[in-house]
């Protein structure tokens, strides 16, 4: 572990706890999509299903719990609680993100480092989650200007993968064989998809208003 | 060795 993943993972945790907060406290998912937190939770249920086969350390297991249990939840609230799925913006969540589901799954299979039914459904999770985010920009983009805690929200999922990057970078000039090119094309593309939202949010950030 | 890097990353 070094401090790069460490704040990668914080950051991970952070944009959950935040996404949480906002739907349990103020009962209020305006702004978010549901597409991507579904999209979310199948990255984390086909990337964990590891969890009970190979042990890493305390620390991994109860983060990949956390991440799969709010992922879920996530998707529970905005489905099914009333209050939540009220704000729950349908029509303008439309982005097509079964058509994302597909051309992982194929690609997975394809390019792989190895070819068993758990590494073909992680490298899966890692296609899928560097494209998870686009339903959520594009409703981004239709809703206009977003509060705070979902800009927040966004801001800190994009920023935990740029951080693994950092993390990986580390681990190859400090750890001799340590290169995963399928893990560092995924995460740097989908860094990448975050570029304009970081762009506008560092301007309405330094304006001190909301994001737009 | 290519050994099969154990997944130690979220």
């Amino acid at each position: 572990m070094n401090i790069f993943r460490l704040a990668g993972d914080m950051t991970h945790l952070a944009s959950v706890l935040v996404l949480l907060l906002k739907i349990h406290t103020i009962k209020s998912c305006a702004g978010v999509s549901l597409r991507t937190q579904e999209l979310y939770a199948i990255v984390f249920a086909t990337r964990y299903l590891d969890i009970f086969t190979s042990f890493v350390s305390v620390y991994n297991t109860f983060m990949k719990l956390v991440f799969l249990g709010s992922s879920f939840s996530i998707v529970w609230y905005m489905r099914y609680h009333k209050a939540v799925h009220r704000t729950y913006d349908r029509e303008q969540d439309t982005f097509r993100h079964w058509f994302l589901v597909l051309p992982c799954l194929v690609l997975a299979l394809l390019i792989h480092e190895k070819f068993t039914f758990l590494e073909v459904l992680w490298t899966f999770s890692l296609y899928l989650e560097a494209v998870a985010i686009l339903p959520q920009l594009v409703l981004l983009q239709r809703t206009r200007n977003i509060d705070n805690l979902t800009g927040q929200y966004i801001f800190l999922l994009g920023g935990y993968r740029g951080l693994y990057i950092l993390n990986w970078i580390y681990r190859y000039f400090t750890e001799p064989h340590f290169v995963h090119w399928i893990t560092w094309i995924a995460g740097l593309v989908q860094t990448l998809l975050y570029a304009d939202f970081f762009y506008y949010y560092f301007l309405r950030f330094i304006g001190g208003r909301g994001v737009e | 060795p290519n050994k099969s890097y154990q997944k130690d990353e979220l």
